[in-house]
């Protein structure tokens, strides 16, 4: 690669195996950070720089794309096994900045920056004229759907009164309009039978989460609820929550690191 | 003997650096 002089970093390939490494470990980072949504996946290495860091070790300054996979932020399925969202699914991508060091063999996020962005309507109708698209949480078949789905599933159920935490994905498909959601649920500290007041229902300080998925589709003079949902096994309370990655604010750069690097 | 070369010694196609490989799909 032509070594930039004077430019202070050096451009080597996006597919460098070092680079690799440090982008698996940016997406490391963020599946770890997020605090709601699918974790991501890596994708493809857009462009990286490598800035040298005195007095060792150097900074690879990334721009990555993801994309979301199936798996929820809270559940526990090793990330290599959990399948990409496809195009006839209305994929989601992300778009992240990180700066990465690398020093005595270790990558360590120092900067990162994401959003994401889902597959245009066009795009999904090019592949699948009939798929579902994403739709807004606070759609009104979309929250009846996940109201009707969150009471079946806690009538079903002779434990902990479960409630909602989070709408975290809601698709509507053209008419005859059907309805699917996944959503979070969490179990509280009422019964499911004896929950005469949810409002009056805690979360229970070990806390225990469910992921559900549920659809409601219409039928020709009826409709038809399904729901399903795993629930994790009980989360220890953390020492103290992991920082939030902040995909709206602008993270805190650490001293322009490509000046002081350089 | 005037050998002709080819033309002007083609440059080697710059090895394209990035983007890098695409592991799934583009959006």
């Amino acid at each position: 690669a032509p070594h930039a002089m004077g430019l202070g970093f050096r451009e080597v390939a996006c597919d460098d195996p070092d680079v690799e490494q440090a982008a698996l470990a940016a997406v490391d980072y963020l599946n770890q950070h997020l605090q709601n949504g699918f974790r991501h996946i890596l994708n493809q290495v857009d462009k990286v720089k490598v800035w040298f860091r005195r007095p060792f070790g150097v900074v690879f300054e990334l721009e990555l794309d993801t994309l979301e996979t199936t798996c929820h932020v809270l559940d526990p399925t090793p990330l290599a096994n959990c399948s990409v969202r496809q195009l006839v699914e209305h994929a989601v991508e992300g778009d992240c900045d990180f700066h990465v060091l690398k020093q005595d063999g270790q990558f360590t996020v120092i900067h990162a920056q994401c959003h994401s962005n889902p597959d245009s309507a066009e795009d999904v109708r090019k592949v699948c004229p009939n798929c579902g698209l994403l739709t807004s949480f606070n759609d009104s078949s979309v929250v009846n759907t996940v109201n009707a789905a969150l009471n079946a599933f806690n009538a079903q159920n002779n434990g902990s009164y479960f409630k909602l935490v989070e709408i975290s994905r809601a698709q509507n498909t053209p008419p005859p309009v059907s309805t699917f959601v996944e959503f979070v649920v969490a179990a509280t500290d009422c019964t499911a039978q004896g929950a005469t007041d949810p409002a009056k229902c805690n979360l229970l300080a070990e806390k225990q989460y469910g992921f559900c998925k549920a659809s409601l589709v219409k039928k020709l003079d009826d409709e038809e609820l399904s729901v399903a949902c795993r629930v994790f096994q009980k989360q220890p309370q953390p020492a103290n929550p992991a920082p939030a990655v902040d995909q709206a604010a602008p993270p805190v750069p650490p001293a322009n690191p490509p000046a002081s690097l350089v | 003997k005037v050998v002709h070369s080819g033309p002007a010694g083609a440059a080697d196609p710059a090895v394209r650096l990035c983007p890098g490989r695409v592991r799934y799909f583009r959006i």
